[in-house]
C-alpha cells in the first residue's frame, strides 16, 4: 500500500509540477510543487502526512494556493485534476462550468490542454462562454420550452445566443 | 472502453425520456440557467452509485424523481441508464480480473448469468465455478463480455429502488466491482461540480491527501 | 432586541419576498418566502429559530434552495442581499464577479436592478462580463503590465478586449 | 455620505502608490485574471478592520505587505487609506449621536480632538466634555464634523500597526464606533467576496440568521 501510494504520488507530482507539467501548460510558464508536509520533528510520513501546495505564477513570487486569484486557483486546480489523470487515466471527465472565472487568455490554453488529454478520455463540457463552446466536436442545447421540463436538442455554435439561449430554430 | 451514451427519464426536470449520446472526444452542453444542465451530472453520478442527496443538491433521495410543473404531474419513478461501449482489447495482455473467478455467492449469480449468456449453454456451468476457469474470454476494459454495457437505476415513489445491468437486476456491489479500478464512480477526480473548481484545492492538507488517495 | 430583530425580519420578508419584491424582479416572476423554522412543538422563537428561504421560480414548482441551480442560486443570494440592503442602506457595496455563473438573461436584470439602487449606495462591481461593463458608469482596468505589479488605468469600454486585456492605448 | 476614493501603497500587488477614486455611482473593474482586482475588495475589508488573515486570502497578516516580484524587493509597509465624503445633511431631523457625547476616556480623546479641531480654541474645551454639550454640530452621517473623513491603517514589517483618522493615531475601536450603525464594516451584507454568492445561502438556517442580525 505505501509503495503504490509513493509511486502515485511521484507520478502525479512529475505531471503537475514538472518541466513540461500541466501546471506550466495551464500557466504558460512558472513553477509549482507538491510536498509532504514534515511533522514538527521534520519527518515525513507517507502514509499519514498532509498534501501541501506550492505555485508560482509567472513572474511572481512563490505562494500559497489561497493567494492565488480566483482565476488562477481554477486554472491550478484544472492542473492538479488533468496530473491526476494522466496517472490514472479515467475514460470520462464532467466539466460543470469549470471556466466561469477564467479571462479568455486562461480559457484558450485551457481548451488547448483539454484536446491533448482526447487519446484517453472522453470529455463531457457544461460551460456559457463561447470560445469553449467552439473547443467542442458536438454540441447539445438543453432548453425549457415547455417551462419546468427539460429537453435536449443538437445546436451547432451560430444557433446559441450570446445569453445562452438556443435558437428556435434548433428546437424545433 | 468508452462512454457512449445517458437515457434519463422522470429524473429531476428531465420528465420525458431524454436520450444523450456522447459519441465525440468533446461534447459540450449549453443552455440558459435553470435549463437542467446541472442535472445531467447528478444523473451521471446518481446511476453510479452515489447515495447522498446533498451531494446531488436534494434534501431527500425523493428529490430526484420529477416534482412536477406548471403543466405537468409528477412522475411515479425515476431512471437513468449509462451505456458503455466494451469493446475487445487488441490482444495487449492486460487481463481484467473479471467477474468470472469470483467464487459462487447471492447476487452475484445474476452477474455471473451476464457472462455465460451469450453461449446459452454455459448456464450448467454453475458446478463448474466452483473451481476458478480460466479466463478465455477475450479481454475488456469491464469485467463482461458483451460489446456494450448499460448500468441501470431506477427509483420509484414508494421508496423501492433497482439496479440493474443490461437489464438484469443487481445490487449496488456489483456496480462497484464492475468499475473497480477503472476510475469510473469515483468523484475525487473525474467530476468537478459546478463551483466545486477551487474548492479541490482549497482544502486543507488532510483532505487533499484523499485526492492522491483515490487515485493510487 | 426582539422587537428591533422582528421589525427587520418582516421588513427584509417583505423586500425579498413581497410582490414587487426583489425576488419577482430578478427572476421575471415566481414566488418567494422566507420562513422562520418552528421546533417539533410547532413553536417559533423570534430571537433563536433558524431560517429557511424557499423560491419557485417562474413555471416551476417550489423548491429549497439546495435544488436551485447554479445561476437561480446566485440570483437569489443578489435577491437576499438587496432586499437587507433596502431594509438598511450602505452606503456601498462591493460585488466581486457576482455575474459569473449568470447567462445574459439574468445579467441584463441584475443590472437593472442595481440601477435601481444607485440613490442610496455606491456600487463598486468587478467583473469579466461585457453587458455588466456596459452597465458601469466609469471603468477602471487594473493590468500587471509589470509582472507581479498591479496598476490603475481608466478605460473606455472599447479599450476592454474579449479577454479582458486592457489595451495599450490605455496603459500609457 | 459616499465612498469618495481608495488609496493603496505597499497592500499586496499594489506596490506603488495607487488611487482609485469612486465619483459615479457604479463603478466597474476590470482586468486579466490575477492582476489585482479581488486585492482591492480585501485592501476595504482590511482598512475597516478585518483582524482575520485567512479572510484575506493569507495565512498570516504579514501577508498583505507587498512581498515582491521578479523585477522589485518587498515593501517594508502596506498602507491603505479610504476617504469619504461627509456632508452636512440638510436638516432632515437626523441627529446622529455622535462622538461629542461621550464621557471623557483614554482613547477616544485622540477623536474627540478631531471635532474639536477645526475651531482652533476648542481645545480648552476638554473640561467642558465632563457635561455633556448641547450638540450644535450641524448633523452628518459621520459623527465627525469635517467634510471628508479619511480613515487609514497601516502595518510594518516589524509588525507594529496602526490606524489613523484624518491624520491622527486612534485605536481599532474608535473606527469601529465611527461607523456604528451606518452598515459600514460589517461584511454581512455589503461586500459579496469572489465565489461566495452562493454560500450567503447555502450556508444552514442557523447562520442565516446571523446576516438578519447583522442587519438589525
Ligand atoms: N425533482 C425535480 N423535479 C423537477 N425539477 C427539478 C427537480 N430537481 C431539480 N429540478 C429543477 O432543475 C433546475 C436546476 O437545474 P440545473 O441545476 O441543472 O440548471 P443548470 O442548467 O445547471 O443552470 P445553471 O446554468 O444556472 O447552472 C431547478 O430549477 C429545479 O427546479
Ligand atoms: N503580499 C503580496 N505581494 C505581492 N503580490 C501578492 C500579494 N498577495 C497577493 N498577491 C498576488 O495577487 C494576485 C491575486 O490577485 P487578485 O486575487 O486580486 O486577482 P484578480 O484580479 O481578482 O483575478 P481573478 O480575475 O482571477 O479573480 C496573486 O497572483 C498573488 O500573487
Ligand atoms: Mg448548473
Ligand atoms: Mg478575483
Amino acid at each position: 500500500c505505501r509503495t503504490r501510494f509513493e509511486k502515485t504520488f511521484h507520478e502525479v507530482r512529475e505531471n503537475f509540477a514538472g518541466n513540461n507539467g500541466l501546471f506550466r501548460k495551464l500557466f504558460g510558464g512558472g513553477k509549482a510543487d507538491i510536498i509532504m508536509q514534515a511533522d514538527e520533528q521534520g519527518n515525513v510520513d507517507m502514509l499519514d502526512s498532509g498534501i501541501e501546495i506550492m505555485a508560482k505564477p509567472p513572474g511572481k513570487e512563490p505562494c500559497r494556493l489561497s493567494q492565488l486569484s480566483g482565476g488562477e486557483k481554477t486554472m491550478a486546480a484544472v492542473a492538479m485534476l488533468l496530473a491526476i489523470f494522466k496517472t490514472r487515466p479515467s475514460p470520462y471527465a464532467i466539466l460543470d462550468e469549470v471556466d466561469a472565472a477564467l479571462d479568455e487568455a486562461n480559457v484558450e490554453r485551457f481548451c488547448d490542454v483539454i484536446h491533448s488529454f482526447l487519446d484517453t478520455s472522453h470529455f463531457i463540457v457544461i460551460t456559457h462562454n463561447k470560445l469553449t463552446m467552439q473547443a467542442c466536436d458536438l454540441l447539445y442545447g438543453i432548453t425549457m420550452q415547455e417551462r419546468g421540463v427539460s429537453k435536449r436538442v443538437s445546436v451547432r455554435l451560430d444557433q446559441v445566443g450570446a445569453d445562452g439561449r438556443i435558437a428556435q430554430d434548433a428546437i424545433d | 472502453m468508452r462512454l457512449a451514451k445517458l437515457t434519463l427519464a422522470g429524473f429531476k426536470s428531465f420528465a420525458n425520456r431524454t436520450e444523450i449520446p456522447f459519441d465525440p472526444p468533446i461534447v459540450g452542453i449549453v443552455g440558459p440557467n435553470g435549463c437542467g444542465k446541472s442535472n445531467i451530472v447528478d444523473a451521471i453520478k446518481w446511476v453510479l452509485g452515489e447515495q447522498s442527496a446533498k451531494s446531488l443538491r436534494g434534501g431527500a433521495m425523493m428529490d430526484v424523481i420529477f416534482n412536477g410543473s406548471a403543466t405537468r404531474k409528477p412522475c411515479g419513478m425515476a431512471s437513468v441508464t449509462l451505456t458503455f461501449d466494451n469493446p475487445v482489447i487488441k490482444d495487449n495482455g492486460y487481463r481484467v480480473s473479471g467477474i468470472g473467478y469470483r467464487e459462487e455467492a447471492d447476487g452475484p449469480e445474476s452477474t455471473q448469468k451476464l457472462q455465460a449468456e451469450p453461449s446459452g449453454e454455459a448456464s450448467d456451468a454453475k458446478s463448474e465455478t466452483r473451481n476458478p476457469i480460466p479466463d478465455t474470454r477475450p479481454s475488456r476494459a469491464l469485467p463482461v463480455d458483451l460489446d456494450t454495457v448499460a448500468v441501470t437505476r431506477q427509483l420509484f415513489r414508494d421508496g423501492t429502488s433497482e439496479y440493474l445491468i443490461n437489464g438484469r437486476r443487481v445490487r449496488l456491489r456489483d456496480i462497484r466491482e464492475l468499475f473497480m479500478d477503472t476510475g469510473i464512480g469515483t468523484d475525487a477526480y473525474s467530476v468537478i461540480e459546478q463551483g466545486k473548481v477551487a474548492q479541490m484545492l482549497d482544502s486543507n492538507p488532510e483532505q487533499r491527501r484523499v485526492i492522491f488517495e483515490e487515485a493510487a
